[in-house]
């Protein structure tokens, strides 16, 4: 079975190709496993 | 082999009355007894041949993908005949069958050896029930089982989302234009409206240039978006476009032996929840590679509604052998139900939480529902 996630998270809407440090990342890569309660993703607030 | 004797005896039967006897006629009848004897043996031997020839083909094949992924070849979407085959089989009704069969309750002096064969066989970890192996009345209680006190901490940084299931990563990043598209496999995508449902809440899509080489699953025309925004503007008022906020996916997937409650990835209100009464195909890596629009297809509980960053969605996606979903929120609701028959345009039947707007209020980590059997 399968869970699958869609949700908004906050991006610094900057120009494709850059990031800014309060850009949503995930912290998983493909493939990790994970355990419930387990960061998928951060962000950092300015 | 009643049937063989049978067989047998008339024949000879004939023989004598034809000819006055077996010898006489050059012995026929017990030549053909002896061809009759080897008749079971031979079929019994080709049968083992030829599972055998189809395991180790299956054994090739997996050899030959796991080279290509070590040269870092991604492999593409590529249906196949046994995905074809799959699409004929009743799977609805087998994983009902399975379902009853795992309820089976199982004397109390043998649920251990059970959940340790099971544990095995599927790599689960026996040391996290909560209860005693031996309380768990079938494979299907023990499969649903909930874990000690303590096992599964959330991370308490409030700026971050927690995975609401144990399992793998499977697909994960940004959803960007204005199909939002989530890539099943290489060369195969299916949009998150498609997934959630055509009314499904998500802000107001910016409108995008098309890419004509996206495959939009279960949208008509382009103005599905617009749908979006005018559906039910009492929820949608809840959910404000923002440019300060992305859009992002992450799918999990949950083997046999993981353990199968689902939780809040966050503090979020669910407003809706969609249930699409669909097909159980097998969901594993090799069906996410054959089978077209898996998670479209399948039957799925999707929950909708709103956190502190903007809209959240969660979709619990069922499989052959885990046909069922439950919501701890909803414990009336009732999934893999048998159907006459069933359209894959079938709207799914929708439900919006009390008090609209505002729903049920789900706190971080609490569990939602779970994945069962059957």
């Amino acid at each position: 079975s399968t869970v699958v996630l869609v949700f908004q998270a906050p991006t610094a809407n900057t120009p494709e190709g850059s990031s800014s440090s309060s850009d949503f990342r995930f912290c998983v890569k493909h493939g990790d496993r994970v355990r419930v309660g387990e960061a998928l993703g951060r962000w950092k607030e300015e | 082999t009643s049937f063989l004797n049978n067989l047998r005896s008339n024949h000879s039967a004939r023989a004598s009355s034809l000819g006055g006897g077996g010898t006489g006629s050059g012995g026929g009848g017990s030549g053909d007894s002896k061809g009759n004897a080897f008749l079971l043996p031979g079929a019994t031997m080709a049968t083992i041949l030829m599972l055998g020839a189809l395991h180790a083909r299956r054994l090739y094949e997996d050899k030959k993908i796991e080279e290509k992924r070590e040269r870092g070849i991604e492999l593409e979407f590529k249906p196949d005949v046994k995905a074809s085959f799959l699409g004929i089989l009743p799977l609805r009704s087998i994983s009902r069958a399975w379902g009853s069969l795992t309820s089976v309750e199982i004397p109390v002096w043998m649920r251990p050896y059970v959940y340790k064969a099971w544990s095995r066989a599927f790599h689960s970890n026996l040391e996290e029930p909560a209860l005693p192996l031996e309380e768990y009345a079938s494979l299907q209680e023990f499969f649903v089982r909930s874990l000690k006190e303590g096992c599964r901490p959330i991370d308490p940084d409030p700026r971050c989302l927690v995975s609401p299931v144990d399992g793998t990563v499977v697909r994960f990043g940004e959803l960007k234009g204005s199909r939002g598209m989530i890539e099943q496999v290489k060369g195969h995508s299916y949009s998150v409206s498609a997934l959630l449902g055509n009314n499904c809440l998500l802000p107001m899509a910016p409108e995008g240039k098309e890419s004509e080489d996206e495959e939009a699953i279960g949208e008509n025309n382009d103005k599905s978006w617009w749908t979006v925004s005018l559906a039910s503007p009492k929820l949608r008022e809840s959910i404000s476009a923002s440019p300060m906020k992305g859009l992002y996916y992450c799918v999990i997937y949950l083997k046999p032996g993981d353990y199968h409650r689902i939780h809040s990835p966050a503090d979020w209100n669910a407003l809706v929840r969609r249930h699409f009464a669909g097909r159980l195909f097998p969901v594993n890596e090799r069906a996410t590679r054959t089978i077209r629009n898996l998670y479209v297809e399948n039957e799925r509980v999707v929950l909708e509604g709103v956190w502190k960053e903007g809209f959240m969605a969660l979709a619990a996606v069922g499989a052959t052998n885990i046909g069922s979903i439950e919501l701890f929120i909803e414990p009336e609701l009732r999934t893999n139900k048998p159907k006459k028959k069933l359209f894959p345009t079938e709207p799914p039947e929708e439900r919006v939480y009390d008090p609209e707007g505002h729903g049920v209020k789900l706190e971080k980590g609490k569990q939602v529902g779970a994945f069962n059997m059957g």
